[in-house]
């Protein structure tokens, strides 16, 4: 816990408040509670089955609804939760809490071939979530 | 219908830029700055695919059994094989891509990344040759996991049945690491693993070069390969393609190769996107 300086003027932004979609219970705010659904991303609809010997995919599970901080290419799942949970301590009523965190990470195993045709086994220890808050 | 409508706008086809931006996200995540772009022909698999499917397998199976870690280093088993591992091999029932054993145990549990190296150079000083005979290997490492660090690594070859030998006679194969080479002069070696194995097997055998992959990844200019020798309990040099050592020009699910295998050296932390 950081004292705010005294002098210091608040800044001219804030934080934004999120329309709440990501609650829990459907009849707080009015929302579509989170969804918990699976994406399964193919290794061959990606056109890369050329180089990657195995598995031919990976599954994970993604959030569904109307989240005011939505996974993007610079955000994961958990920074996500992270920035969702602050925001929450700071509003308390008019944020709910996070609810997509991940609980549970599994490692998945990729197979792939280099440009010099070796063979190149790589183990992500945790990576896919396979729970989450929902 | 409101609602729906918004659960079901999030489902639409992603433009080309998006695509892109996801190949790279999913590429970034295994580590790799951009598609790698493999030499045909990749098919029909040589031994060192295989042997990573098998390898593959084993550890996907072990990671539906969570918790547990792969420990198969029983009676008769070594951490690297040996003429046990070889008898186990070779009376082994295989699945249909499994010519090999994967070296299962902690190691391979422990592992972030298992990289084969293809054998790229192959020397011998053959039955034409004054003894003693050898063979020499040599691998590429240079394409090597940052922020990794070498825990194990096997030189594996294939050993097949000749004709023409006694199948109780034990050899005596040694891998040496090749340290320096001087013109007209025999180069300076270091021991790096032997192992002795009945002339009547038949199998995979698996040497410890964890030393000499070690070095080779800190000065990479050093790399001049493993040279292996096989005698007899009589001290008489044998070359290797006469007792059913399977080189370059052999099957290719039966060619020799390297396996590594690499542990982050510290704990993983993935630079912001």
């Amino acid at each position: 816990a950081v004292k705010p300086h005294p002098r210091k003027k608040k800044p001219k932004y804030d934080l934004p408040v999120p329309n709440s979609r990501c609650d829990r219970s459907p009849a707080n705010n009015g929302g579509q509670p989170c969804k918990k659904h699976e994406l399964y991303v193919s290794f061959s609809d990606l056109g890369w089955k050329d180089w990657v010997l195995a598995p031919t995919g990976y599954s994970a599970y993604y959030c569904d609804g109307e989240c005011f901080y939505p996974l993007g290419s610079c955000m994961n799942a958990t920074n996500h939760a992270l920035i969702q949970q602050v925001v929450h301590l700071l509003k308390p009523n008019e944020v709910p809490k996070a609810c997509c965190a991940p609980t549970k990470l599994s490692p998945i195993s990729v197979l792939f071939y280099d440009d010099n045709n070796n063979v190149i086994l790589k183990k992500h220890r945790n990576m896919v979530v396979k729970t989450c808050g929902c | 219908q409101q609602a729906e409508g918004l659960v079901h706008s999030s489902f639409r086809r992603l433009s080309g830029r998006e695509k892109k931006e996801m190949q790279k996200e999913i590429l970034s995540i295994l580590g790799l700055p951009g598609r790698p772009r493999p030499h045909p022909p990749l098919r029909p698999p040589s031994s060192a695919p295989l042997f990573m499917l098998d390898l593959y397998h084993a550890m996907s199976a072990d990671g539906e059994d969570e918790g547990n870690e792969i420990i198969v280093n029983g009676p008769g088993m070594g951490k690297f094989g040996g003429a046990e591992r070889l008898a186990q091999v070779s009376h082994a029932v295989l699945p249909t891509l499994s010519t090999h054993t994967p070296p299962l145990g902690t190691v391979v549990s422990e592992a972030d990344t298992v990289m084969s190296f293809v054998n790229l150079v192959e020397q011998e000083r053959d039955l034409l040759q004054p003894r003693p005979y050898w063979k020499e290997f040599r691998f590429d490492l240079t394409p090597l996991p940052q922020g990794e660090t070498v825990t194990a690594a096997e030189f594996r070859i294939y050993k097949t049945l000749t004709m023409g030998q006694r199948a109780n006679r034990t050899l005596h194969i040694s891998v040496y690491e090749i340290q320096r080479e001087t013109r007209h002069r025999e180069p300076e070696l270091v021991l790096l693993d032997m192992q002795s194995v009945p002339a009547g097997q038949e199998g995979w055998l698996a040497f410890d070069v964890t030393s000499a992959s070690n070095h080779w990844l800190l000065h990479p200019r050093s790399n001049l390969g493993i040279r292996l020798y096989v005698e007899t309990e009589e001290d008489r040099s044998l070359s290797a393609g006469w007792i059913g050592l399977v080189g370059r020009r052999g099957p290719r699910s039966k060619q020799p190769f390297m396996v590594t295998f690499f542990r982050e050296s510290q704990v993983p932390c993935r630079p912001p996107r």
